[in-house]
């Protein structure tokens, strides 16, 4: 019964997207049966993985409740529910309507049978999209920068995962933090990831996410980090990550 | 009679609250007077001047309709309206308040006379609290990182300049681009610096930010870049800023 997992935090621009799309294809080269979901507005896994041109979208998802017709399929691919800029309107459009927090949990409750995992990728707030996400979710990932903003969010996260618990999703739990960008060399890095193991102890997988340029190139190409460079930094960092997830499961 | 002047980009991560900070202290340093609101729930300009202990934020001033008792003053500091996370409730409660996109610039227009500059942080989002400040501003500067997703995300933000132009606000202009986190050594910084470049020619500032570890430092200890290391290469990236917007403004 596939496990869904937001990968969220509302700061932006910590690695979210980057760690959705080569998190769930390096689960897909292990063999696993994984789904992705781009739940965020500026639709950047979309592009990260070179989709275009979308006619349904999970804009229609919210709105008419079903996943059917959307879900896109590509060799050596996460199967994937696209996003487009239309989005944004979803926030005041869904305020009205019956179940919104509970639109894309119920339309996900017919499909996840098919995989092991289900990730949804959040755009960087803690509005309505993001709700519907945590609603949905059985548990979270949260990629961190370690710099200060960042971590100075984590306690608004915490307070919105657990507001969530209360009033939608009781059973919902941080799965892990994941360090991204990580500089050993700065002392910034180093002092924030240490507050961080303090905090968060064994839920910080130890893998980290080291800052290596070719992630950053790869969606410029439409590519995942395997297919644009499989030997670089970022893929290894990547694979390392998804067997470490995957042992996780096993205990 | 002060400009106002909204820092956005809907793309997270980008730099619009370390543009805001020390853009905003650097005017301070060269004589000018200058008010700088924040408009994000994560409250990060807020905290980045070390202000805590928030009793009267933004937050009030769109509720209620005046910045009477918000404005926190503080010597060689910019006048500033602090946020708190409240706001993160703003945009579904202002949903159905009177005038909900003219809040802001109706609370405003009464102390914008006292000011050179007012600046306005905005949210990685392009929703209510965005459209406020956009509402409010006679122009915007939008902080850049020389990244692919930061560049696919800007037709989508000068789509929605263009649709508050027509909707609410008919003079609002693009001041200027401003990158941000520059490296030159990276062949991917320099591509996207000379897509840039073209599409936005003059609009495009001169003055590049370099990555600079002392600005992500900075915030840590509640301190604008000036007051942390005057010295650092992010401190004459910004006061060349300073300069070159201000000779902007003389032309
Ligand atoms: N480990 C890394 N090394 C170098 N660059 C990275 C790394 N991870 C992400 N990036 C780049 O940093 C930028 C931010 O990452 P990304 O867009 O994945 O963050 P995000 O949290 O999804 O942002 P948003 O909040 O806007 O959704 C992107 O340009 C991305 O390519
Ligand atoms: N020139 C720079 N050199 C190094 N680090 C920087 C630079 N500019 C910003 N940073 C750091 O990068 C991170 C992102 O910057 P910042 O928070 O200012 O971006 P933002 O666009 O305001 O983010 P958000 O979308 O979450 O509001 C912060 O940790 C900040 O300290
Ligand atoms: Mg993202
Ligand atoms: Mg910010």
């Amino acid at each position: 019964m596939g496990e869904i997992i937001a990968i969220t935090n509302q700061k932006g621009g910590v690695g979210k997207t980057t760690t959705a799309v080569n998190l769930s294809k390096a689960l897909t080269l292990l063999k696993r049966k994984v789904l992705l979901v781009d739940m965020d507005p500026q639709a950047n896994c979309t592009s990260g993985f070179g989709f275009s041109h979308i006619s349904r979208s999970v804009y229609e998802v919210l709105l008419k409740g079903t996943l059917d017709g959307v879900i896109l399929r590509r060799e050596k691919t996460p199967d994937f529910v696209p996003a487009t800029t239309d989005l944004t309107g979803a926030e005041v459009e869904l305020v009205s309507v019956d179940n919104r927090n509970f639109r894309l949990k119920n339309a996900l409750s017919a499909v996840r049978g098919n995989y092991d995992y289900v990730f949804i990728d959040c755009p960087p707030s803690l509005g309505l999209l993001t709700v519907n996400a945590l609603t949905a979710a059985d548990s979270v990932l949260i990629p961190l920068q370690c710099e200060f903003y960042a971590l100075e969010g984590l306690g608004k996260l915490l307070s919105t995962l657990k507001f969530v618990r209360d009033a939608f999703n009781e059973h919902l739990y941080v799965k892990g933090v994941v360090l991204t960008m990580f500089d050993s060399r700065l002392n910034l890095t180093n002092q924030v990831a240490e507050e961080i193991r303090k905090f968060f102890g064994e839920k910080l997988f130890r893998t980290a996410i080291a800052r290596n340029v070719r992630l950053a190139e790869a969606p410029s190409f439409g590519r995942d980090i395997f297919e644009y460079d499989g030997k670089s930094r970022g893929a290894e960092n990547y694979i390392a990550l998804a067997r470490e997830f995957l042992k996780r499961e096993k205990q």
